[in-house]
C-alpha cells in the first residue's frame, strides 16, 4: 500500500 | 522548544517564509539581513563580502571572493543568518498545519535503499579496489552525485509508517543520516506525495 513521503524541512530535539 | 537542530533545510525554509510574505522575496531576504546585520554590527563588512555567495547579500559585495564555508568553519555572521531564518521559520510554521511535525518515529533505512547504501559508502574509501571491476572509493562521491535526497522510513508507534526525505546538505554540526536512527527527535515535514516501500529500493 502507498505511504506518503513527507520533505524534511527540520530535524531537533526538542526540550522534554 | 528545540534545543539542538540536527538538520535544517535553509533554502527550502527561506523560501516558505519568502512564499509566505506573499512572494516579497526581496522584503523578507532584506529584513532578515538587516537584522542579522543589527546583531553583528561590529563585524566588518569585509564578512559580508566573503557571503556575497549568499542570495540575498547580493551583488553589492564584490562576487567572485571564492569562498569556502567549510562544514565546521561557518563564520559567525553566516551563522546568524541562518539562525535569524530558524527563528522565522520556527515563528511562522509554528501554526500552520501545512507543516507536520512529527514525533515519535523510528527512523531507519531499508536494506536495500540508495539510503542504506550511502550510510556505508564513505567507508569504502579504505576497501581495495585494484582487483575489482568498480572503483568502490568513489562509490560515494557517485551515490552523492545521483540523488541530492535520501529516504528514510520513519515508523510511528501505531505502526503508521512515513517515508521522510532528507537533503543531504542540510545536516548541521556534523551530523549524517546514521545519526539520526539514534535520536528522538521531532520532525518538521511537508507532505509531497506518496511511494510505496519497494519503491525505496535501489532497483527503482
Amino acid at each position: 500500500d502507498l505511504l506518503d513521503v513527507y520533505d524534511v524541512v527540520l530535524a531537533g530535539v526538542e526540550y522534554g | 522548544d528545540l534545543i539542538k537542530v540536527v538538520y535544517f533545510d535553509e533554502q527550502s525554509a527561506s523560501d516558505y517564509l519568502d512564499i509566505s510574505a506573499g512572494g516579497k522575496a526581496v522584503t523578507t531576504a532584506e529584513d532578515v539581513r538587516q537584522r542579522a546585520n543589527n546583531v553583528h554590527a561590529e563585524v566588518e563588512a569585509k564578512v559580508a563580502a566573503k557571503l556575497s555567495w549568499l542570495p540575498f547579500i547580493g551583488g553589492s559585495a564584490g562576487a567572485g571572493t571564492g569562498v569556502e564555508a567549510s562544514r565546521t568553519g561557518q563564520s559567525m555572521l553566516s551563522k546568524t543568518l541562518s539562525n535569524t531564518i530558524l527563528t522565522d521559520y520556527l515563528a511562522k510554521s509554528a501554526d500552520d498545519h501545512r507543516v507536520r511535525q512529527l514525533r515519535g518515529l523510528r527512523v531507519t533505512a531499508p536494506g536495500d535503499s540508495m539510503a542504506y547504501m550511502k550510510m556505508f559508502t564513505p567507508y569504502m574509501i579504505i576497501a581495495k579496489t585494484e582487483d575489482q571491476g568498480i572503483d568502490l572509493a568513489r562509490l560515494d562521491e557517485a551515490l552523492a552525485g545521483a540523488k541530492g535526497y535520501y529516504e528514510l522510513l520513519g515508523e510511528a508507534d501505531d505502526d503508521v509508517k512515513h517515508v521522510l526525505r532528507f537533503n543531504i546538505a542540510a545536516f548541521r554540526n556534523n551530523y549524517g543520516l546514521t545519526d539520526l536512527g539514534r535520536m528522538r527527535l521531532v520532525f518538521h515535514a511537508v507532505h509531497v506525495g506518496h511511494t510505496t516501500e519497494r519503491g525505496l529500493g535501489m532497483e527503482a
